[in-house]
């Protein structure tokens, strides 16, 4: 009996302890939501441009895979959402941080030019801007490369998870989503779009596809699930590489299956600069991360805080030192160009991290925005309007 | 152009840029594949130096120069975070400035600093002013001898997406520009 009793002591002892330790983990975590507000996540998050990625990125990291495996699956999700902006016949740069290691890495799979291209494709720029259509312009996609470079460096999952729900996406009655829908009755972009090949897949006939028609995309789904099923290498090196060069090819394009084959996503170190109480890690040229440092370093330097925008002269004086340090940035873009392809041009992109120039672009700021082009360094230059 | 930023629960993070440059590309369907594919050569007809109107001629291998920037800022001692990036060709980099401006020294909020309208200044130092910019400031800077451009951009087409991490607080925003919407737990 004296047994039996001590057994149930212990047991109500138990649950005691269980219920307060229950009731301290509410507290704390109901103490933590309301300290971070009604908005706030507690362990992860994703930030597509479309909430269905987002909720297929949020999905992986919930199936225990990596970030990396998240934003992979994302994006293969993004490439049909939203495919006016991104797909497999682009190209990809991954910034990457390791918060065991502290370590930032880049993984640069932005397209190259191919071996063969119209040898006088600068002369069609002109013409050719904004918009950019034909084959002449297509560079070697380095998309799913890069896709596999990050998973073989930082994936936890199996790579043909990434591609599952956007083939059943696809598989189950895909719709052609609002913003899509939008781009295609844009009234620039659709005589050109019905004049292309793109025809085929966003047109009914002569009528472009509305928001919520049916949009199955059969030959996309299985490229998907042969990529899924054989890794990148089914278009590097394989059979989908051979039918895309043979199907762009009809429609002038040079590019090669060796252009294919011959690919690499590089792998860089991040550029790193301190800015206040953190360190920026932006992607070295040929991204554009050295002139987004330039333009927070030379802006850190004024010490902007929200009571400076309290009052509207302050709001003015603000913009007023970002619309001057903007211009003295534009007249940097040059030193962009990939240093693996000029290599007189090394590193000259570390200088605009440089606090010393910096200084010398604040002391050039004044209160007036009407200084030369010259003063920017300015003259010269036609549009930027890098993508 | 499209932007993913991504925060695990390790506190390990990613930020991915990718590009189709112009809508749509080179307008070039391989339809066997279901590829569409990118008009990336077009971005070096924009690569010459300031002092020459000279386009040095494509290098085989080359990467055009791009604006693409997927960055991520680590303060380490507050253990916080932004990973943060956007789409937008030539205002991608306008915008991600100004929205690191608004949320780590303005006081905005993650959403709020993705929002908040943008200016742009263009390759000839004309500034360019998104729609709903404040009037009073435009007012302002023209009264400093900013000099509009004249030309208005049909469409700006400008998204960021970013995660900020503040100790245990972590907070998500995609551009509601682009009807975006970001996901958490």
């Amino acid at each position: 009996m004296a047994w039996g009793s001590r057994a149930t002591i212990c047991l109500v002892l138990l649950g005691v302890v269980l219920g307060l330790v229950i009731i301290v983990l509410a507290a704390v975590l109901s103490h933590r939501q309301a300290s971070c507000g009604p908005s706030a996540f507690t362990r992860a998050a994703v930030a597509a441009d479309s909430e269905i990625c987002s909720d297929i990125g949020r999905a992986i990291l919930q199936q225990r895979g990596s970030p990396v495996d998240a934003t992979i699956a994302a994006l293969i999700c993004t490439g049909v959402v939203n495919p006016q902006s991104m797909g497999l016949g682009g190209g990809v740069v991954f910034t990457i941080y390791n918060a065991s290691t502290g370590k930032v890495e880049v993984i640069n799979a932005r397209e190259t030019v191919p071996a063969s291209y119209d040898q006088r494709l600068l002369d069609q720029c002109k013409n050719a801007l904004p918009l950019g259509t034909g084959a002449q312009w297509i560079g070697v996609p380095g998309e799913l490369r890069g896709y596999a470079e990050a998973h073989r460096r930082h994936g936890r999952l199996p790579w043909a998870q990434l591609f599952q729900p956007t083939i059943a996406l696809l598989r189950e009655g895909f719709r052609v989503p609002f913003i899509l829908s939008q781009f295609l009755n844009n009234s620039i972009l659709r005589p050109f779009l019905y004049s292309s090949t793109l025809r085929q897949l966003f047109f009914n006939g002569t009528e472009t596809l509305r928001a919520q028609d049916p949009f199955p995309w059969p030959a996309l789904a299985n490229t998907l699930e042969t990529v899924a099923k054989e890794g990148a290498e089914a278009l590097y090196t394989g059979m989908l590489g051979h039918m895309l060069v043979k199907d762009i090819a009809q429609q002038g394009s040079q590019l090669t299956v060796q252009d294919l084959a011959t690919f690499q996503a590089e792998v860089v170190e991040p550029l790193e600069m301190p800015l206040g109480n953190y360190t920026l890690y932006s992607p070295p040229p040929p991204a554009g991360g050295a002139i987004l440092s330039f333009i927070l370093n030379v802006l850190k330097g004024f010490n902007f805080s929200a009571e400076t925008v309290a009052r509207p002269e302050g709001k003015v004086n603000v913009y007023h030192h970002l619309v001057e340090t903007l211009k003295f940035a534009v007249g940097q873009r040059w030193r962009l160009w990939d240093p693996s392809s000029h290599p007189g041009i090394q590193n000259i992109s570390l200088d605009l991290l440089r606090e010393d120039l910096a200084q010398r672009i604040r002391q050039q700021i004044d209160s007036r925005g009407d200084h030369q082009l010259s003063h920017y360094n300015l003259s010269g230059i036609r549009g930027n309007g890098m993508g | 152009t499209a932007h993913v930023s991504v925060l695990g629960e390790d506190g390990s993070a990613v930020a991915a840029t990718s590009t189709i440059n112009t809508p749509f590309g080179a307008m070039v369907y391989s339809p066997r594949t279901g590829i569409l594919l990118n008009n990336e050569l077009l971005d070096l007809c924009r690569r010459h130096k300031p002092t020459s109107t000279l386009t040095p001629p494509p290098v085989p291998g080359e990467r055009p120069p791009s604006s693409m920037v997927p960055s991520i800022l680590v303060n380490k001692g507050r253990g916080s975070k932004l990973v943060i990036g956007g789409a937008g060709g030539e205002l991608i980099i306008s915008a991600v400035a100004q929205t690191i401006m608004n949320k780590l020294w303005l006081g905005f909020d993650l959403t709020e600093a993705i929002a908040a309208p943008i200016l742009h200044v263009n390759g000839k130092g004309h500034v360019e002013y998104e729609p709903k910019f404040n009037q009073e400031v435009q007012k302002g800077l023209q009264d400093r001898g900013q000099s509009q451009s004249r030309s208005q951009r049909p469409i700006f087409l400008n998204a960021v997406q970013a995660v900020f991490q503040d100790g245990p607080c972590i907070y998500a925003a995609s551009d509601l520009r682009k009807a975006g919407k970001a996901s958490g737990y």
